[in-house]
């Protein structure tokens, strides 16, 4: 999606 | 595990509000209760579920389990419970089965199903602890409306929040809306005020696909919560009884 960040990129893998 | 729950209601609305937005999900079982961490397909939103032991009686969880389900699955087999049944959730050590009945609590009625179990290898994020820079506390039936109201004009909502209020504002071809909101405490009825806090301005901009999507929670609580800070992702908040709460993540929309 255009302008959409992902939430992986905020919240770090566990 | 055995955990019982006295109205399935709960986990029937629950299951509702997510069952869009997730698909397979594994419900992590353990003493403190079921807990639900998933991302959507796209990975713009975040559902993070918590049922404390203590909204079961009574709980039991020996071992730590994960229930790897499939939520079409489940929401099937949830329409076969009435909202005021008495929903008992049992697994067994490496289990290949869920199994859950609903007692009537009025009649001699007790259904049993069994759900297939699916192997879900899921990504856990970490959630850090944040202090956001506002916190917005409304009826959930309120925000329900505005993103229903603003989402028939735009794809997305930029969401102000300063002193004087909060401002929720989308731009769209026919034209533009916006709604504001002011801390207001409704002395006759706590459920309709709205309380903010704030320790700096914040804006942000959402797609307002997914915010509707996380108001299919407001039958579970009478108030949402909406927590921002600049450039991190917005928490929209269902508390449940008991500290068990529904929570989204949504990324906000980069840009501009």
């Amino acid at each position: 999606i255009e302008g959409q960040g992902s939430i992986a990129t905020f919240f770090e893998k566990k | 595990l055995e955990a019982r729950l006295e109205q399935a209601a709960m986990l029937k609305r629950v299951v509702d509000a997510i069952k869009d937005l997730v698909q397979d999900c594994n419900f992590d079982c353990n003493d403190s209760g079921i807990a639900l961490q998933a991302m959507d397909n796209s990975h713009v939103a975040l559902v993070s579920m918590m049922l404390k032991s203590e909204s079961f009686s009574p709980f039991r969880c020996d071992r730590n389990i994960a229930l790897g389900i499939n939520l079409t699955s489940l929401t099937k087999v949830l329409r076969a419970a009435q909202g005021d049944d008495i929903l008992t959730l049992k697994a067994e050590d490496a289990p290949d089965v869920v199994n859950l009945t609903f007692e009537s609590p009025e009649s001699d009625r007790l259904s049993e199903y069994d759900i297939k179990l699916m192997d879900i290898d899921q990504e856990h994020l970490g959630i850090p602890d944040t202090e956001y820079a506002a916190t917005i506390t409304l009826p959930s039936s309120e925000f329900s409306r505005i993103t229903r109201d603003l989402s028939a004009l735009s794809e997305s909502v930029a969401i102000e929040c300063t002193k004087e209020g909060v401002k929720f504002t989308c731009t769209g071809d026919i034209g533009n809306g916006s709604v504001s909101l002011r801390q207001h405490t409704n002395v006759e009825n706590d459920a309709k005020s709205v309380d903010i806090s704030l320790t700096e301005p914040v804006a942000l901009t959402f797609s307002l696909k997914y915010l509707v999507n996380f108001c299919k929670a407001a039958g579970l609580s009478d108030r949402v919560r909406l927590c921002l800070s600049n450039e991190v992702p917005l928490l929209v908040e269902y508390g449940l009884s008991n500290n068990s709460y529904l929570r989204f993540y949504l990324a906000p929309k980069i840009g501009d």
